[in-house]
């Protein structure tokens, strides 16, 4: 099996950007995904510890990936420290 | 992870991934990315739904790439992560792979940033080019390169073969993707290489494994042939 193709278009506004995510993919089963991944990653004490200290980080992340995490936390459910946690979770591994 | 990049006896340039990670639930949220300017496919990508860089890509008709985990790190060296990220600026692995594919106008300029960019974390590139003798490994630790290992059909070195380990180490002998795969390719031989061939490689049983979520086949000088299959449990 081929995985399903979605169009990212670079003109549009980085926040509107990964929206074409909801006509490929159930937005409840995105964000049930998102967070098993997270609960499997990130030990449950630390996710708590951690999310005021992620979201204070968000000013340091570089356009036009701040402007496209906001947008994908939109479709996850509007949780922006889970989108910033999803999108470092290989350089925050052992963290 | 698994990548190898090889070239056949007529200089074409093939690069296949298997892409390795122990969430099955990434299997339901794999997908190819196309994006685009001005109505234009300017790179491809294979990614998982939430996550905006990319492990997996091509630029057409310029170049492919493909990034496998390095893991050289102690787990108490997490917070040099941090600080790399936040104090220094650098970038995380997964956004120079885009970045590189947007911008980089050719496989030399692509193997210049993804050796020299300052990055949070350790990895290693793959990448592929559109002529004869374009391909190689990169070993990046966070401030520069740690190795660069060019295809050298000349000398016999007609494919690289890297997987999570650093090439000049003797790989795990409970894993040894690497000689089964180094095995394989020299029984295959650079006459016969191709894309199918590839894909048998990344198909043997010790190198695709239950945690191999895709794989994905590319050669930059025929993007239309991107191509990218779901593993189901290995």
């Amino acid at each position: 099996p081929s995985p399903p193709t979605v169009v990212i278009n670079l003109d549009e506004e980085p926040e509107l950007r990964w929206l074409a995510l909801k006509k490929v993919f159930d937005v409840d089963y995105l964000s049930k995904a998102a967070a098993e991944i997270i609960e499997a990653t990130v030990p449950k004490w630390v996710h708590h510890a951690v999310i005021p200290i992620v979201k204070s980080l968000e000013k340091y992340i570089p356009p036009p990936y701040a402007g496209e995490i906001r947008g994908l936390a939109s479709v996850l459910g509007g949780n922006l420290a889970d989108a910033i946690i999803l999108n470092f979770a290989y350089e925050f591994t052992a963290f | 992870c698994t990548s190898i990049v090889a070239q056949d006896k007529n200089g074409n340039v093939f690069h296949g991934r298997n892409l390795d990670y122990p969430h099955p639930v990434l299997r339901n949220l794999t997908m190819n990315l196309v994006f685009q300017k001005n109505g234009k496919a300017v790179y491809y990508g294979t990614s998982f739904a939430g996550y905006v860089g990319l492990w997996t890509g091509m630029s057409p008709n310029k170049f492919t790439i493909s990034g496998d985990q390095r893991g050289t790190e102690h787990w108490w060296n997490w917070w040099k992560n941090v600080v790399s990220a936040f104090l220094f600026h650098r970038s995380p692995v997964s956004w120079l792979v885009r970045e590189t594919l947007e911008e980089a106008k050719d496989f030399e300029d692509a193997v210049t940033r993804l050796s020299t960019t300052p990055l949070i974390t350790g990895v290693y590139y793959i990448v592929g080019g559109v002529r004869a003798g374009e391909g190689v490994v990169i070993t990046r630790d966070r401030k520069g390169p740690a190795d660069i290992r060019p295809l050298d059909p000349l000398n016999g070195g007609w494919y690289r073969v890297q997987t999570n380990v650093d090439h000049w180490l003797p790989p795990p002998k409970k894993l040894n993707r690497r000689d089964v795969v180094m095995k394989k390719l020299d029984a295959v031989g650079q006459k016969r290489i191709c894309k199918d061939k590839l894909y048998q490689v990344l198909s043997l049983s010790l190198v695709c494994l239950r945690t191999t979520i895709y794989t994905t086949l590319m050669s930059a000088a025929t993007p239309r042939e991107y191509t990218t299959i779901l593993r189901e449990k290995g």
